[in-house]
């Protein structure tokens, strides 16, 4: 189960990452 | 949180590409990703409820999550990612469960859990602190969830259990739930004197007690959350709130689950606490 959370804790840091560069390429338009 | 996972990678797909989707672009593309059977409607539904909105911009409207929610994720992860990377991380999670015989184990609303614990006797919520590395549970079961009691148990238990620069994770929801009893002119000077040290305003007990009471009217009551945050990190530990939209990451859920089968499994058609052990024993078994 804690490894589990662990993942997706770490799977959502990664994934904000990437929305936060391909957002702003949106916001730039 | 696979659905919220799932989400999050289709806005990605699509913010890459430069396009700014719909409500229902998004719930096709996740369908591609994972199963689901919300329909649009709920699965729009999900979405504002994660926070997400069409944001009016120059080149018209643009889904996206509401960047304080973003933000407050952020800050979380950041802080439990980095804490877990140390050598035998001390982290404790505080969670709050309604005890009754719907052995449903919710945590108690938003607002006040008092009415609810007012209105039934065989109504309790379990505040307990479980920590993932010792997996120590220390606990108390209450009919009162007040300022006064929270901080007590914090006082008297939780800084005992805790070891030095724990990383303690709460709700962010949690002190919305303990209520704070109202003083009246009919309080005593003790109890007024009391409740302002307690909050920390400026007062001694040479003061009379309408002037205290005036002081106790003038402050302003929204800003005084349960302090059990200001005890903790006094004594050194630090406090993370839980963002609402990630209660999935919180390894309590686990615990309750456990309880739960552990329940059905001993009297499938009617568990009731009193023919099981009780909850405080399946939580020593723990």
């Amino acid at each position: 189960g804690l490894y589990k959370i662990k993942q997706m804790e770490k799977e959502l840091f990664k994934l904000d990452a990437e929305i936060e560069e391909s957002l702003d390429n949106v916001l730039r338009m | 949180m696979e659905l919220q996972i799932a989400i999050l990678k289709s806005m990605n797909i699509f913010y890459r590409e430069g396009i700014s989707p719909s409500f229902n672009d998004v719930y096709e593309s996740v369908k591609d990703i994972i199963p689901t059977e919300l329909t649009s409607a709920q699965f729009e539904n999900n979405m504002i409820v994660l926070g997400y909105i069409y944001k009016k911009m120059p080149f018209g409207r643009l889904l996206m999550e509401k960047p304080e929610i973003t933000f407050q994720r952020f800050f979380y992860l950041q802080t439990i990612i980095e804490t877990r990377k140390k050598n035998k991380p001390n982290i404790y999670y505080i969670d709050q469960r309604i005890i009754d015989n719907s052995l449903r184990f919710q945590k108690p609303p938003s607002q006040s859990v008092e009415a609810l614990l007012q209105s039934t006797n065989d109504t309790s919520v379990f505040l307990y602190i479980v920590s993932t590395t010792t997996r120590q549970v220390n606990g108390i079961f209450t009919n009162v969830l007040d300022h006064a009691n929270v901080n007590k148990w914090i006082n008297d238990v939780v800084l005992d259990a805790l070891k030095p620069k724990s990383v303690v994770v709460v709700d962010s929801n949690f002190g919305h739930t303990i209520s704070r009893k109202e003083l009246t002119m009919y309080d005593t000077k003790a109890d007024i004197l009391k409740w302002l040290k307690e909050n920390s305003i400026p007062c001694t007990s040479n003061m009379r007690k309408a002037e205290l009471f005036e002081l106790y009217k003038k402050t302003p009551k929204k800003d005084l959350n349960c302090n059990f945050s200001s005890i903790l990190e006094a004594h050194g530990h630090r406090v993370i709130y839980l963002p609402t939209t990630l209660e999935d990451l919180n390894p309590t859920n686990f615990l309750w689950n456990f309880i739960r089968n552990k329940l059905q499994s001993q009297d499938p058609d009617k568990p009731r606490l009193t023919n099981c052990g009780g909850v405080t024993n399946l939580i020593c078994e723990l």
